[in-house]
């Protein structure tokens, strides 16, 4: 994995670090508590365990600073640049500086501290910039969402200068409890008769003879995925599997996505712009048709012609009695359609057109 | 500057500042018998590379949209 010039890493694996001053945007703990997050980002994935220090300058140094402030990196206040960081080393090594006129937030507004601090924090272990848009080391400020998970490019190139963690995250009840009443779900799909349950980088398998569910890492298994899907299908016909995230489909066979993927959903499916993300998917087996969700509305797509039906989008509502609420996932299982929304599921019969039963979701996994 | 597209001179400043900024254009320039416009087309290319777009040694449109974007203020290339 690429790294920077000359692969500068620490040496030692307990470093200290030290916030000099603080921004008048955010109070001290809040500061503090992006900090020390950001820090547990890089800690959670290798062997390295940070300690703040007070009474000294720790290696690592934060702090605040206006325009030219000695390094050859001047801020300007405007939003071009607003922070960077030292490889690591001494004196100035590893140190991270920000930006004292920008806004700093702990909220999804630009810029936010701790997505920041964690991105300035794998320069200053020894990371370059990452040409992977959904990595934290991608060089662009790209943060959306509260939900931060640490991407696979960045955790494969920490773990290339340190080591895997010797306490790697233990996929317990703590990480994910499928027997957690309110669970939700991102995306659910069937694959070759499964079931399967996507939550944020887990993913929970219901096999038919097994008598509790499987919960794996998403990236482990499908590497080149996002994670954190909006939606995902199964074309049970060609085998594959097509997962979405925003205005992107990723085709996947197996392990592997195929050639020319990601494509916009746009392109790929004949989707009109506005359209910029799917709420949830089904491809009916008998038919070949695709169903795609989108707040109250639904398009049909053809995976035959590879088309668009005429005459979509239609009203969820009036094609599908009963289904009144936004879809979060769709599955088919035998003549049936099961809807989700939030934690509960509405069985749609596809014959009879109406729903004859609905449950918690987590009757999936015999708890 | 034939690599500039639309010539114009706020478009030239941007790319100049990103690229001496970020991809070590000016030490690049120091070097003798240096063909100015083809160190400045293959740092477009190393940034279009990086940022995933289409690489064309060119400061189309989309790279300029990735140049005025917040960013990092660590070079991409290592000094």
């Amino acid at each position: 994995y690429a790294i920077t010039h000359n692969n500068p890493r620490w040496t030692k694996t307990h470093l200290t670090y030290s916030i000099l001053n603080y921004t008048p945007y955010l109070s001290k703990a809040v500061v503090e508590d992006a900090i020390a997050r950001a820090f547990r980002v890089w800690s959670d994935v290798t062997p390295l365990t940070f300690q703040r220090v007070f009474e000294e300058e720790g290696d690592i140094v934060l702090s605040f600073h206006r325009g030219d402030h000695g390094d050859l990196y001047t801020f300007d206040g405007s939003k071009y640049h607003f922070a960077h960081a030292f490889l690591p080393g001494l004196g100035l090594g590893g140190n991270v500086h920000y930006d004292l006129d920008q806004k700093w937030t702990d909220n999804n507004e630009d810029f936010n501290l701790f997505y920041v601090t964690a991105h300035e924090l794998g320069h200053s272990l020894g990371l370059s910039h990452s040409n992977d848009e959904e990595a934290l080391m991608f060089p662009s400020y790209t943060w959306s969402n509260k939900d931060f998970v640490l991407n696979q490019d960045d955790i494969n190139r920490i773990q290339a200068l340190y080591g895997p963690s010797p306490n790697p995250i233990q996929l317990t009840d703590a990480t994910l409890d499928p027997c957690n009443s309110g669970l939700t779900f991102d995306a659910i799909i069937t694959y070759r008769g499964e079931v399967i349950f996507f939550k944020d980088r887990f993913y929970i398998r219901v096999i038919s003879f097994l008598p509790e569910p499987l919960i794996d890492v998403i990236d482990l298994t499908w590497p080149n995925l996002p994670g954190k899907f909006d939606a995902a299908y199964e074309v049970s016909g060609v085998d594959e599997l097509r997962f979405f995230k925003g205005s992107k489909v990723w085709a996947v066979q197996e392990q592997n996505v195929l050639e020319g993927f990601p494509m916009d959903i746009q392109s790929f499916f004949g989707f009109p712009s506005n359209v910029t993300n799917i709420d949830a998917a089904v491809c009916e087996e008998e038919t070949g048709k695709t169903y795609f969700f989108v707040d109250h509305m639904y398009w049909r797509y053809d995976e035959n012609t590879r088309s668009m039906d005429p005459g979509y989008p239609r009203l969820i509502a009036e094609d599908f009695p009963g289904i009144d609420y936004k879809v979060d996932d769709v599955i088919q299982k035998e003549d049936n359609f099961y809807f989700f929304h939030q934690s509960i599921q509405y069985r749609f019969n596809l014959k009879t057109r109406r729903i004859d039963d609905s449950s918690d979701i987590n009757t999936w996994f015999n708890c | 500057f034939p690599v500039i597209q639309d010539g114009l001179q706020k478009n030239v400043k941007t790319v100049w500042k990103y690229l001496e900024n970020y991809y070590n254009l000016g030490k690049n320039m120091q070097a003798k018998n240096v063909n100015g416009k083809e160190v400045m087309a293959e740092k477009l290319r190393q940034m279009q590379q990086l940022f995933g777009l289409k690489v064309t040694g060119n400061s189309d449109p989309e790279t300029l949209r990735a140049m005025k974007k917040p960013r990092c203020g660590v070079p991409d290339v290592a000094p």
